[in-house]
């Protein structure tokens, strides 16, 4: 049982790397299913992360919201800040498509700190970014042009001319 | 406000870019 879940797992990403969003969600909460009756958190964690991302392609933001704060919470339950971090990001952009800017910086924030104290400079260049538009988006011009500033110099350090 | 909206999507829409090859592997 505790291999069909690893199946069931990797079933769901396939179908999802070849774009078969429904089916991949199928997969996954079977994964979840099985996750949960081990009492398999990490397992669990995984299956929350890939429900989310395959809802984000079905335009249902709201359930992936749910889903990445279930990602959220296991991940500070299993001490990995990087997945911690990640979860962070993905509430950030997935609060930006539900036009919910306040929350969309909320998680930019904490993705923000996250990433400045592991020292990822690329992921601190990201937050930057999106915090910079949150803040447009939210008319805060002089907020918005401080993340600015910042991404430019995190761009220019880590040589990303783009 | 359109302008805004476009602006607001780069991010999100680099971020979306990434996650269609972004899975958990078991």
């Amino acid at each position: 049982r505790a291999a069909a879940g690893r199946a069931l797992g990797n079933l769901g990403n396939s179908h999802y790397l070849l774009g078969h969003f429904t089916q991949a969600i199928l997969f996954h909460k079977q994964r979840l299913a099985i996750a949960k009756e081990f009492g398999d958190t990490a397992a669990q964690r995984r299956a929350y992360s890939n429900l989310g991302n395959a809802h984000i392609f079905l335009g249902r933001f709201d359930l992936s919201a749910e889903f990445y704060k279930k990602t959220l919470q296991l991940s500070r339950q299993l001490k990995d800040p990087l997945v911690e971090a990640q979860s962070c990001y993905s509430l950030g952009n997935t609060y930006s498509l539900l036009q919910e800017y306040e929350k969309a910086i909320e998680y930019h924030l904490k993705h923000l700190t996250i990433a400045q104290e592991l020292g990822d400079r690329v992921g601190e260049g990201r937050a930057c970014w999106s915090l910079e538009n949150a803040y447009i988006s939210l008319g805060n011009h002089e907020r918005a042009l401080h993340f600015a500033e910042k991404h430019l110099e995190i761009s220019q350090e880590i040589g990303d001319p783009n | 406000v359109q302008r805004m909206h476009l602006i607001q999507m780069d991010s999100v829409q680099r971020w979306m870019e990434d996650l269609k090859f972004m899975t958990d592997c078991e």
